[in-house]
Order: C-alpha cells, then sequence, then structure tokens
C-alpha cells in the first residue's frame, strides 16, 4: 500500500499523538477511537463470538481516511493508484487455523467466504495481506544470510500464484505482507460449495532462497493463533460497478441476511423448547400472536 | 427602516426566496444505519429550496423545456406550475460500511452531495 495519505498539519499533529502503541505492540489510531467510540453498536456488541467483533483493519480504515479527505478536496478516489480505479474495496477476514497436526508449521492456509461479492461489478485487482509478527524469542536461530522466499500457492494445486523475498533482518520486525491474487479469481473462480458459500482458499509457504528446505512459519510469526481481529489476514477485493450503486441496496441485503439469522435462531429455540409429542395434553404450547 | 426600503423590499409581503442551495445535515445515527454504516457518522448533504420564478436566472442553468414552463406559469399560474428547484450537480462521498456477510466495504456512493441547485 503506498503512503497515499492527504494529511493536513492539525492532522499531521494528531496522527502523531494517535500513535499509541497497545501493550501487545499493535498501533491504534485516534480517528478509529474517534468514529469506532466504545459506545458504537458495532463495537458495543461483538457478534455471536467476542473473537468475531467486526472491527475494520487500519488498512481499510486508512483508505477512508485518504480517499475521504481526497473527495473533500474535489479530487476523485479512483485517481489514486491504489485504489486501481476501484470505486468499492471489499476487505474479506481470514477463517482459517492453524494446522497443527504439523509441528514445526511447515503449511499456512488461508480461508475466505467471498459469496458477497456481486458479479455485476468487474473486479479490477485483489490482494492477500498477512500479517508477519515479530518472532520474538526465536530469533537466534534465524541468524543466517540469504533471503526467504514466501510462495502462495491455491489450496490444492502447486502452481505458483505469487511469491516475494523477505530480508532476514526485516523478518526480525512486524509487518505486513502483501501478495497479488487477483490472478486466483481469474483461474480458480471461487469454488460454489454451497450455493451460499463461495469460499477462496489459499496456501503459503516460505523456503530458504538458496535451497528449498521448508522455513517454520512460526519463526516468522506467520502462526495465527492468539490473533486479534485487526492481526488475522485479509483478502482485498477491488471492484468497479458501472451503474450507479443504490444506497438503499446494502439496506435490503442487511435486513434480508438478519431476517435469515433469526429464522434460524427462532427455529433452533423452537425445537429446544418443544416437549415430545405422544404424551396427551403435553401437546406444543400454541404461541400467542 | 429606510435602508431596506432602498432595497426595493415591498412593505407586508413575505418575499419567497429564490431556487438555491440550503444546509441538510445527515445523521445516520439518528436513522438509525449506524449498525452497518461505520463512517461517516454524519455528512452536510445540502438540499435545494427555493422558487423558481420568471425570469429564470442564467445560474440555474434552465433547460429549455423549464424557460417555457416558468414563462406560462407566469402568464398564468392556475394552467401550469412551475418548473422545479433541483439538485443540477452532485458529488460523491466515500462510505466505510459492513457488508450482509460481516465484511467491511469501502465505497464511494454517487450524487450523495449537492454541489448545484437549478430549475427543471
Amino acid at each position: 500500500f503506498q503512503s497515499a495519505a492527504i494529511i493536513t498539519p492539525s492532522a499531521q499533529k494528531r496522527n502523531r499523538e494517535a500513535r499509541i502503541p497497545h501493550q501487545d505492540g499493535q498501533r491504534s489510531s485516534k480517528f478509529f477511537r474517534d468514529i469506532f467510540p466504545s459506545s458504537h453498536p458495532i463495537a458495543g456488541h461483538p457478534k455471536e463470538d467476542p473473537k468475531d467483533a467486526i472491527v475494520p483493519h487500519e488498512y481499510m480504515l486508512s483508505i477512508y481516511r485518504t480517499y475521504s479527505a481526497a473527495e473533500k478536496l474535489g479530487l476523485n478516489a479512483s485517481f489514486f493508484r491504489s485504489s486501481k480505479s476501484a470505486n468499492t474495496i471489499t476487505s474479506f477476514v481470514d477463517r482459517g487455523t492453524d494446522n497443527l497436526l504439523h509441528s514445526p508449521l511447515r503449511r499456512q492456509k488461508y480461508l475466505f467466504d467471498v459469496s458477497t461479492l456481486s458479479e455485476k461489478e468487474e473486479l479490477v485487482g485483489a490482494e492477500l495481506r498477512i500479517f508477519r509478527r515479530a518472532p520474538g524469542g526465536l530469533q537466534t536461530s534465524l541468524q543466517r544470510t540469504g533471503l526467504y522466499n514466501i510462495q502462495l500457492y491455491p489450496c490444492g494445486s502447486n502452481r505458483l500464484l505469487a511469491s516475494r523475498s523477505l530480508d532476514p533482518l526485516d523478518s526480525t520486525k512486524s509487518g505486513w505482507e502483501v501478495l497479488d491474487v487477483w490472478e486466483m479469481f481469474k483461474v480458480h473462480p471461487p469454488r460454489q460449495q454451497h450455493h451460499q458459500h463461495q469460499q477462496l482458499c489459499f496456501q503459503l509457504r516460505v523456503t530458504l532462497s538458496k535451497s528449498d528446505t521448508e522455513v517454520d512459519l512460526r519463526q516468522l510469526g506467520l502462526d495465527k493463533s492468539g490473533r486479534s481481529q485487526q492481526d488475522k489476514a485479509i483478502l482485498v477485493a477491488y471492484t468497479r460497478s458501472k451503474k450507479r450503486e443504490n444506497l438503499f441496496n446494502e439496506m435490503k441485503e442487511k435486513i434480508k441476511s438478519q431476517r435469515t439469522v433469526d429464522e434460524k435462531e427462532g427455529k433452533a429455540a423452537e425445537e429446544v423448547s418443544l416437549p415430545k409429542r405422544g404424551v396427551r395434553g403435553e401437546g406444543p404450547r400454541r404461541r400467542r400472536r | 427602516t429606510a435602508l431596506t426600503n432602498r432595497h426595493g423590499k415591498r412593505h407586508g409581503k413575505k418575499s419567497k426566496t429564490r431556487c438555491s442551495k440550503k444546509a441538510l445535515h445527515v445523521n445516520f445515527k439518528e436513522l438509525g444505519w449506524d449498525d452497518w454504516i461505520i463512517a461517516p457518522l454524519d455528512y452536510e448533504a445540502y438540499h435545494c429550496e427555493g422558487v423558481c420564478d420568471f425570469p429564470l436566472r442564467s445560474h440555474l442553468e434552465p433547460t429549455n423545456h423549464a424557460i417555457i414552463q416558468t414563462l406560462m406559469n407566469s402568464m398564468d399560474p392556475s394552467s401550469t406550475p412551475p418548473s422545479c428547484c433541483v439538485p443540477t450537480k452532485l458529488s460523491p462521498i466515500s462510505i466505510l460500511y459492513i457488508d450482509s456477510g460481516n465484511n467491511v466495504v469501502y465505497k464511494q456512493y454517487e450524487d450523495m452531495v449537492v454541489e448545484q441547485c437549478g430549475c427543471r
């Protein structure tokens, strides 16, 4: 992500203050807190499991901040190279977990549900962003020369999708690795496992550049255990719609999906509360309308 | 009082304001949309208000039809309504929201802010 932020002097000052490191080294932005106060309904009630609370990644917040500032200056956000002329940028959060069968961790899978990606919109770019944590105590074994080679494959295929090199010195600091996966959408359109869920699956490995030996991904901070929502990998899809977007479309989609969730929960609750049939006088109680 | 007289305001008759851009502050939180819109929580959308009376001013960029309709209305108001004061130029805003799959989406929504008003 090229820094395209248009920062006004006052924001610069604010930004400098805002970089308040968390105990676990995670940076958070006061702007994030401005628009996402703890009283915000989304932050207030995490969906189902607190772990899955919907928290925007810093990358998405910075996109919003930069492009809305550009709009205020009368610039069209889609002119920014980083937006790839997209007018919609969607982030899908990784749903995979560590493959703990293998120790050391040689492969890492990333799984994304992209079913909400509209077929009516033209895909103009896609990238996988993976947060590499600072490896911490295991550092000693890494004192070696030569680059690491990060390689990305579609799951179940050994056709190399994307790769990038990593300097051992850089690997001692945390950072985001960005891999272009647009090809994946062209060659492997999302598989329809259930007609609602379209899954995209990636597999990652890291080798030593001079030889093909695979590295334990934990040493490079690529394991997933204990990650906050904002540290999970995201698949970012850049799309462009020719047709003018109707604001209410999102609303209708939201209401529809919420209704299906409610119906499912209602049905489940009913099944639990219904007494077994067969005993006279104990039939299901008629629900008061 | 003497000063206003000199400006030619007619006494006792409330003058209708001509078609122009007015403030309209939209608060997504008050609309109850903040369960899916992350940012912005509010923004200035503006709106167009006022009369399109004869003669139409050039900055209102009337269409030929609007000129004819306004002329007809000025000659016989009961036969033809005046032309309408509407947005003639709009600009987009960026919205960060949560879609139906609970993914965070940035989208640029067209036609969200009135830049100019005119008679149509």
